[in-house]
Parts: C-alpha cells; structure tokens; sequence
C-alpha cells in the first residue's frame, strides 16, 4: 500500500497547512 | 488541549495510526462504535479547525500533524 509521489506530496502540504493552523490558535 | 471525551478519543486514534495515508472515517467508526457519525464528524472538525490534524490522500483520511 504505497503512496504515489504526488499523494505524499499532497500529504506534506496539508500537513503544513495544519502546523501553520496550530500556530495561528496558539499565537 | 482541552478536548472534549469525543475529540481526546478521535484525536488519539488518529494519532496512533502509523499508516500512511493515515486513519479512515470508516475505521473510526468501526473503532468507536459507541459514537455517531456526527460526533465523529464535529470532532474532526473541531479538530482541523485546531490544526491537530489534517485530511491526507483524500477527505475521509487523517493523520495527526
């Protein structure tokens, strides 16, 4: 069950996406 | 966090998933039984509003960031 380039691609930028939304609540 | 019983018990089975593409809505529901649907839907809610977690290879996919 391995993921294609682009789906860990797109993994990776909603994962930033939420790190970003994380620090916003905390700031 | 102060999360509610519902989102600690989502958030923690999102967490404890180490599959890549993360945890699906339907193996949480299958994992907490006991919970609606729609719980389980405003938990993950309230849970990418928050920024804990975030929709992986599709919208019914998470993984805890």
């Amino acid at each position: 069950n391995t993921l294609t380039p682009e789906q860990k691609r797109k993994i990776e930028e909603n994962r930033l996406k939420a790190l970003a939304r994380r620090a916003e609540r905390l700031a | 966090y102060g999360f509610t019983a519902n989102q600690n018990q989502v958030f923690n089975l999102i967490k404890s998933c180490s599959l890549a593409e993360g945890i699906s809505v339907q193996n949480l529901r299958t994992a907490l039984k006991y919970m609606s649907l729609y719980d389980i839907r405003n938990s993950l809610q309230f849970l990418i509003n928050e920024g804990h977690i975030f929709s992986t290879v599709d919208e019914n996919h998470f993984k805890a960031t």
